[in-house]
């Protein structure tokens, strides 16, 4: 079962101004 | 001495220029919260615990952004970001909780990160016994940190260096979290010497309170862990993610 997708690494992947 | 100009090292007011924009971390907040109330149907509304989560789990979204956005920090590879943030995050809430009463200075009432104020009779009236212990040794140490005197300078410095903890392993940078674990020490200290002469113990006693930082979040987490394994904190959101990140 794909792992549900990391918050915190969307949160750090997201570009600067978002 | 004898009221020279305050003389910071340059690291401190690098530092100091990462820290967010308070009113505007508190007004998204504050509006985020009274959206996702006015959202709720009659029956839905959040309770006051809920909204307590809901307000901790924007304050963790704000770290998050102070975080990546911080000289050193920004540097590292996501891996690592998530390494460091999943092991301080309990503490980084602590730590900003206690310096906005530092700097509340208000006995008998908190100062909430959305800039309203509680009264602390209230909380403790409507708190279990577990929140009430809580609350009672976050107090305690906000008293310590006032009669120390802690000032914002300090506060960004303590910040870097529960970031930075030597203790999270498997890092592919751990290099530099040594090298920033020595420049915050040692700009803190110059800091403390030159801005503080009369307090000669300062220093020490400010990295003294780290580990009660520490023991405050860990009990704070166990607490809203068992509060989660009762259904009592609100789901799907980062808050949850980060208490869960450290137990996986």
């Amino acid at each position: 079962e794909p792992e549900e997708p990391s918050l915190l690494k969307k949160l750090l992947l997201a570009p600067a101004n978002s | 001495a004898g009221g020279s100009p305050p003389t910071f090292p340059h690291l401190v007011v690098e530092l100091l220029k990462c820290e967010p924009d308070e009113p505007q971390v508190q007004a998204k907040i504050l509006t985020y919260l009274q959206q996702e109330q006015a959202s709720r149907g009659k029956h839905e509304k959040l309770n006051t615990f809920g909204l307590m989560c809901k307000m901790a789990d924007q304050t963790l979204f704000s770290i998050v952004e102070w975080a990546r956005s911080s000289i050193f920090f920004r540097e590292l590879k996501v891996d690592d970001q998530m390494k460091l943030l999943q092991n301080c995050w309990s503490e980084l809430l602590t730590l900003d909780h206690v310096f906005r009463q530092v700097m509340h200075a208000k006995e008998g009432s908190i100062l909430l990160v959305t800039g309203q104020q509680v009264d602390y009779a209230l909380i403790a009236s409507q708190a279990g016994a577990t929140l009430n212990n809580l609350l009672s040794h976050a107090q305690e140490l906000v008293s310590k940190l006032r009669s120390l005197q802690l000032d914002q300078r300090e506060f960004v410095c303590l910040k870097f260096l529960v970031l930075f903890s030597l203790d999270v392993k498997n890092l592919e940078n751990f290099h530099l979290v040594e090298s920033v674990q020595e420049q915050i020490n040692a700009a803190l200290l110059d800091y403390v010497m030159c801005n503080y002469p009369q307090q000669t113990d300062k220093f020490g006693q400010l990295l003294l309170r780290l580990p009660e930082i520490r023991a405050i979040s860990l009990q704070a987490e166990e607490y809203l862990y068992y509060k989660h394994l009762n259904g009592d904190v609100p789901c799907n959101n980062l808050l949850i993610e980060m208490l869960h990140a450290k137990r996986a």
